[in-house]
């Protein structure tokens, strides 16, 4: 009973180890931007913020598909694994933006409905 | 920063080569010099960060400094409506006028002012001017619009008011369909009259009447649209007018306004206070937001080249 335990007892701590590095990988984070924080309500009529998102995170080898890396990344990562001093790790970035609508008043206090392309990440990558 | 900083460290170079007499001290005192400059280009303090955020992001929207408002301006619901509609990413053009249009990623709204000349006298007639001056020059203008608010109560109500006042006459010379004797009672009165088709013209005008003189206005027609009063909502009608606002747009000082014009759709001139069922100006018993959200509203699409557009989806075929 005792040596099933133990058994039980490592498998959770690899799983936990496991989901650990997982966290690290490149993915996408959270990130608000309140236009009323800073004062910006005056004139930005809708929306008053907006989750802008943000990519961080490491890029191990092998990366994972999800990650939509190119060839290039692939190649860089490698040859990261042999001279990491003198190469980089590929970086973990924004892969798929999105646009969002803002309505504003201009200078002349007319409104405006404006739409903005690649404010929003969608996804992030290694790349 | 590159460039200033080679300019600066050239001109550190001349000076310093003037004054000291070793090129060894002049080389270290102009790298001091650049390595300061360039220290100087980076913003130093969160304030000085803020700025220059604030200013790459005026310039995304192409503004210059940020809009100083002086009154609260009014947002009218259709480019809330619209907004909405971009939001939860549902056909945008649901609540516009189904025509087919050329992709646009701005819309801009616009209030009529009064004319700045003398108004083209007409019965049933009204002249409104927009100022379209806050239009970027390298914007395509690729759609106008013009919505008049059309209330149906209010065109009862007018009616119903000066039939039951008995004091203004109906004319004989309307369509047989539609033909009233003084016999009949208000009840039919009414019925007959809400029936009424009334076209609405929008012209634009090409050269206003002069102060002080009897010469007439001369327009040229753009849009029309006959409405049937037979429905009990209230809706705008939607006119194209995208012609006039591009001529306004290339040549600002032609900018003379629209000039509306209603009539029966049999040709004959409207008779009882055609101004008050079709909102063109404001009357002393409207509430300022109730007046805001049915005045004339010009709505022009234009496309900067950047974005995605937003763009009139069309309607699946069955």
């Amino acid at each position: 009973h005792r040596r099933e335990r133990g058994k039980k007892k490592r498998r959770r701590s690899k799983k936990v180890q496991r989901h650990r590095k997982a966290g690290a990988e490149c993915r996408r984070h959270p990130m608000y931007v309140s236009f009323n924080e800073v004062g910006w309500t005056e004139w930005i009529v809708a929306p008053v913020g907006y989750q802008a998102f943000y990519c961080d995170g490491k890029c191990p080898f092998p990366i994972s598909d999800y990650l939509n890396s190119t060839n290039h990344a692939i190649v860089q990562t490698l040859v990261n694994s042999v001279m990491p001093d003198r190469i980089p790790e590929v970086c973990c970035v924004p892969t798929e933006l999105s646009s969002i609508s803002m309505l504003y008043l201009d200078e002349q206090n007319k409104v405006v409905l404006k739409n903005y392309q690649g404010m929003v990440v969608k996804a992030c990558g290694c790349r | 920063s590159s460039s200033s900083s080679s300019t600066s460290s050239s001109s550190s170079v001349s000076s310093s080569s003037s004054t000291s007499s070793s090129s060894s001290s002049s080389s270290s005192s102009s790298s001091l010099k650049v390595t300061a400059t360039k220290k100087d280009n980076f913003p130093q303090t969160h304030d000085d960060l803020f700025k220059a955020f604030e200013a790459n992001l005026l310039q995304i929207f192409g503004l210059k400094n940020r809009p100083k408002l002086n009154e609260k301006t009014f947002v009218p619901q259709y480019m809330w409506d619209l907004y909405d509609s971009h939001k939860q990413k549902k056909d945008p053009s649901a609540p516009t006028s189904g025509r087919g249009y050329l992709p646009a990623n701005t819309v801009r709204s616009f209030y009529h002012i009064d004319p700045h000349f003398m108004d083209c006298t007409e019965e049933n007639a009204s002249t409104i001017m927009f100022n379209i001056s806050n239009m970027m020059e390298e914007e395509i203008l690729t759609a106008a619009d013009l919505r008049i608010f059309w209330d149906p109560k209010f065109y009862e109500y007018n009616y119903r008011g000066a039939a039951s006042s008995s004091d203004i006459s109906i004319d004989n010379s309307y369509d047989s369909n539609y033909n009233i004797t003084r016999d009949n009672n208000n009840k039919n009165m009414f019925k007959k009259l809400k029936y009424f088709p009334i076209r609405i013209e929008v012209h634009e005008v090409i050269s206003p009447p002069r102060w002080g003189s009897s010469s007439e206005c001369i327009t040229r027609l753009i849009d029309t649209k006959v409405i049937h009063s037979n429905s009990n909502t209230s809706t705008w009608v939607v006119f194209d007018v995208h012609p006039a606002v591009l001529k306004w747009k290339q040549t600002p000082h032609l900018n003379h306004g629209l000039h509306i014009r209603l009539s029966t759709a049999t040709k004959n001139p409207v008779s009882v206070q055609p101004h008050q069922h079709i909102r063109l100006k404001r009357t002393a018993d409207i509430e300022q937001n109730e007046w805001q959200n049915s005045r004339p509203l010009l709505i022009t699409y234009t496309d900067d080249g950047k974005g995605v557009p937003l763009k009139r989806s069309r309607r699946s075929a069955r």
